[in-house]
Formats: C-alpha cells, structure tokens, sequence
C-alpha cells in the first residue's frame, strides 16, 4: 500500500457539490463512489445524478423495518447502490440536476443511464482493508459522526472524544501518513473526505480526519462499488 | 487582557498586567462586541439576511452559542483548526436535520461482505 494516496490525483473525483438544506448527504455518498467506479471501469469521469436517488429511490433494508431511503429524510448508501443495481444505474447529472428538495416526482429515463452497477460490499472495520478496497476499488462510500464538523475550518481532525453514532455519509477518496498537526508537534496519518457541502465548507469542501482508531466512527460503515463496463450513451 | 513585561531599573522582570482584570460585564462585553463583530463578518461573507429583526437577534444568540461550541471544538481538537463556519447560524438540531441525513442505523446484515486484500506488498 502506498503511504500517501489520493484519487483526485488520478482523476477519479468530480467537483465538489453541495446538498444544501436537505438530508441527502446518502445520496451525494453513493453518487461519488460510483463516479469513481464508472471511472476505473470506462476511464471516463461522470458527474452522476442524486436527485434520481432523491426522488425515485426508496430501496429498504430487508433487515430492518422502517430503514428506507426517503429523500431528504435520510438514506443508506448500500440501499442506494441496490436501487441502483435495480434500476439499470444513475443519469447524468446534467440530465437529471439536483434540486435540493424532495417534493418532486421521479422522473428517471432509463434511456439515459450513465453508469451502472455490477456489485457492491461491505469493508470491515479494519483500516489496511480499508486502504487497500480504496486503492483497488476507488473512492469508497463511508458513514461519519459530523458533531465536529459544524464548525470545522481546516487541518487534520482528531477529536480526543467522538461518538460513533452516525450521521452523515462522505466519500473516502484519499490518505495520507503525516498531516503535521502543530499543536501536537507531530505528523498524523489521516483520511481524505470529500464532503458535499461545497467548496466553501473545511478545506475546499474537504475534511481531514486522523486514522487509527475509528475516530467519529469513520471506519465502521464503509462500502465499496463496481461499475459495468459501459460508457454512457 | 495583555501582559507585557519590561525590565526595570535594579535588573528585575517587571511583569505586569496592563488590562484591569475585566469582571463577568467586562469579559462579556468584550465577549458580545467581539461576537457582534463577527455575527457582521458571517452576515456579509455568506450573505446572510434574516426576515425580521426578531429573527435577527434569535440568530446572533445562536452565533454566540456556536463560537463558544467552536471554542469547546477546538479544546478538544487541537489538530483541526474549528471557527466561524457558514452554519454558525445554526442550533445544532437545525445542523442535523438540514444537512446531514444518514439513516442511522447498522449496515445492512445482508449485504456483500468485500475479500480480505492483501496489504503486505
């Protein structure tokens, strides 16, 4: 494995977006993860469409009653990958553009599937398994304790108290061995998020976070995407 | 409050306080205008408006809740550099509800479980 390692290096990452006022962080999670894919798979970078997750995506957890995806009320980045898988794949973003809100029908045109879904899995808790789906797989999808990130401007978070309760999904695009954190006079290995509350949020849309022992929780849901073979139409 | 220290005649460090120690109305008059301050910073470079002046004030309440959180945030750390972010304005229940947005519950139990990669070379 690399020390340092970054997707955005290697084209793979779409610009940052901005979900605005509507709890659809899932969506922005999954959209990234398989923007990635479809990237490794076709070498082409498509900005793919979470409003199609947002207004058409209702995918449940077999396994627990009520665990639906609903918009801007909440949703789960493996169910979205299922619907996706279900449907055929996303749209483009320019055909289907986000709206921020939740109030419209779906209007999904399978004629216009961009990129689609060939499996997806569950990585363990375990931070070289980690690493290593995100250098073979792409940006991965990862679930996060956001209370420090309200007011986060920069550098590498490390909070000595997190809970792993979660409540936003990222994407995991990156990591580097020694981000220099001067208060503690010492480099820090860390992860690369991107964040999808635009570029004017953490270190242009992007937020550090140490690694080592599953601070905030961002080792504990994390999951990867495959991509069919097919460019978009 | 500063300190300064100046040597005097006889060679010895004078260190001396040259603000008087603010009581609770002073600290928090510095605390307010400061906060004032800011609110005006955060107003202009997220172009914020507000509807009412009661909303106004109800918002510059919350600022303040949210610089001393930021405060709290840094303390505990001090790797991150935490401040005035364009969600200041927020109570921490608005933060959540208007921009986070995960289910929070376990990964789903069936789904795919990734190989085990190697990682050694």
């Amino acid at each position: 494995l690399p020390d340092d390692f970054d997707w955005r290096d290697h084209g793979a990452v779409t610009g940052v977006k901005d979900q605005g006022s509507c709890g659809s962080c899932w969506s922005f999670s999954a959209t990234g993860a398989l923007e990635g894919a479809h990237y490794l798979a076709t070498g082409e970078l498509v900005s793919l469409s979470e409003q199609q997750l947002v207004d058409c995506d209702h995918e449940c957890d077999p396994q627990q009653y009520g665990a639906c995806d609903s918009g801007c009320n909440g949703g789960l980045m493996t169910s979205a990958f299922e619907y996706t898988l279900k449907v055929g794949g996303l749209e483009r973003e320019k055909d289907y553009p986000y709206t921020g809100n939740d109030r419209g029908p779906c209007k999904f045109d399978k004629t216009k599937i961009a990129a689609s879904v060939s499996n997806f899995s569950v990585i363990s808790v375990d931070e070289d398994q980690i690493a290593a789906n995100l250098v073979k797989h792409g940006p991965l999808a990862v679930g996060i304790n956001a209370v420090f990130m309200q007011t986060y401007m920069g550098g590498v978070s490390c909070p000595y108290i997190c809970f792993r309760t979660l409540d936003h999904g990222v994407l995991l695009v990156g990591y580097g061995a020694a981000g220099y954190s001067p208060i503690r006079f010492k480099d820090k290995p860390f992860w690369v998020i991107k964040n999808s509350w635009g570029a004017n949020w953490g270190e242009d849309g992007y937020y550090k976070i140490c690694r080592g022992r599953n601070v905030c929780g961002v080792d504990s849901m994390v999951s990867s995407v495959a991509a069919l073979h097919t460019k978009s139409q | 409050s500063a300190v300064v220290s100046d040597v005097n005649s006889d060679g010895d460090p004078l260190i001396r306080q040259v603000v008087s120690d603010g009581g609770v109305e002073e600290d928090s008059d510095d605390h307010l205008l400061n906060a004032e301050y800011h609110f005006t910073l955060f107003k202009s470079k997220y172009r914020k408006t507000y509807a009412s002046q009661e909303e106004h004030d109800y918002r510059l309440g919350v600022f303040k809740a949210n610089l001393r959180r930021a405060k709290r945030h840094q303390l505990l750390d001090p790797s991150a550099v935490h401040g005035v972010t364009k969600f200041s304005d927020l109570t921490p229940s608005e933060f959540r509800r208007q921009y986070l947005g995960l289910k929070p519950l376990k990964l789903p139990a069936d789904a795919q479980k990734a190989p085990i990669l190697p990682t050694d070379n």
